[in-house]
């Protein structure tokens, strides 16, 4: 099964 | 105070209509450089980073930088009360409170002037910092696009495939499955319409269609889009205007 990833995953919050 | 002057509204409202259906809050930061913007949708799936340069205006003047925190909604209602060949004018004091929108009709002398309430909207700011892609396409935006809604009609998800001579776009889905196949070629007398691909490493991914589809509207802006592909991280959609892009970044679908 596909799951969606979530862009917080790869970028930093500032 | 701001004054950033487009020769023709209707490259604002096009760049506006890209992105006013996937994010609805954001905040356009001016500055010498011309005007910024980066927004994330609710899902935090999908970024959308925009630039215009100085160049891409007819005049431009920002003594500082200067926020304006924008309902896109309520932006695109004013941008729709300006003809397409208008110039458009956006005015600003330092901390404002409200912008200044002014069409002009030079032909007819005539003059509309619009004023819209800005807001304080709190975000985030995600760093991006200079990534590394395997894989880079560059094709027409009109391809992309009709590829894009011919294969959400099957699932709401699309893969895409790239290898070194092809790209493989394909849904799978109850009713049945797609796939189209499009290998690079160089259309000399037309150099829009030819199909690039670079890649470093053959990358295999999957997109949600949902997102990809709100990606396709910035197709008016460009004739073509540039992909930029990694296992690693989020898939880069970009369209250039005169000076400056459009960019999104989609986070992909993995296998759990």
């Amino acid at each position: 099964t596909f799951k969606q990833s979530s862009l917080n995953r790869f970028f930093k919050k500032t | 105070m701001l004054e950033a002057k487009f020769t023709e509204a209707g490259l604002f409202k096009r760049i506006i209509d890209s992105f006013r259906d996937c994010v609805q809050l954001i905040n356009f930061n001016c500055s010498e450089k011309g005007i910024a913007a980066q927004a994330v949708d609710d899902s935090r799936v999908l970024l959308v980073s925009l630039s215009i340069n100085v160049e891409a205006f007819e005049e431009f003047r920002a003594d500082r930088n200067i926020v304006l925190g924008c309902d896109l909604t309520n932006l695109s209602k004013i941008l729709r009360c300006g003809n397409n060949s208008d110039n458009l004018t956006l005015i600003a004091e330092d901390s404002p409170d409200s912008i200044l929108i002014l069409f002009e009709d030079t032909k007819r002398d005539r003059v509309s002037e619009y004023s819209l309430k800005l807001m304080e909207i709190e975000t985030d700011f995600l760093e991006i910092s200079d990534m590394k892609y395997e894989s880079y396409i560059t094709m027409p935006s009109a391809d992309f696009a009709k590829t894009v809604r011919d294969l959400s009609q099957l699932s709401d998800s699309i893969n895409i495939l790239v290898t070194k001579d092809t790209i493989k776009f394909a849904a799978e889905g109850d009713i049945g499955s797609g796939s189209i196949v499009v290998k690079p070629f160089t259309d000399l007398d037309h150099p829009e319409n030819s199909i690039k691909v670079t890649i470093e490493k053959p990358v295999d991914l999957r997109f949600g269609a949902k997102y990809l589809n709100d990606i396709i509207k910035g197709a008016s802006l460009s004739d073509t889009i540039t992909i930029k592909l990694s296992e690693e991280a989020p898939a880069l959609f970009q369209f250039d205007i005169s000076s400056g892009n459009l960019q999104f970044y989609l986070a992909p679908k993995f296998d759990e």
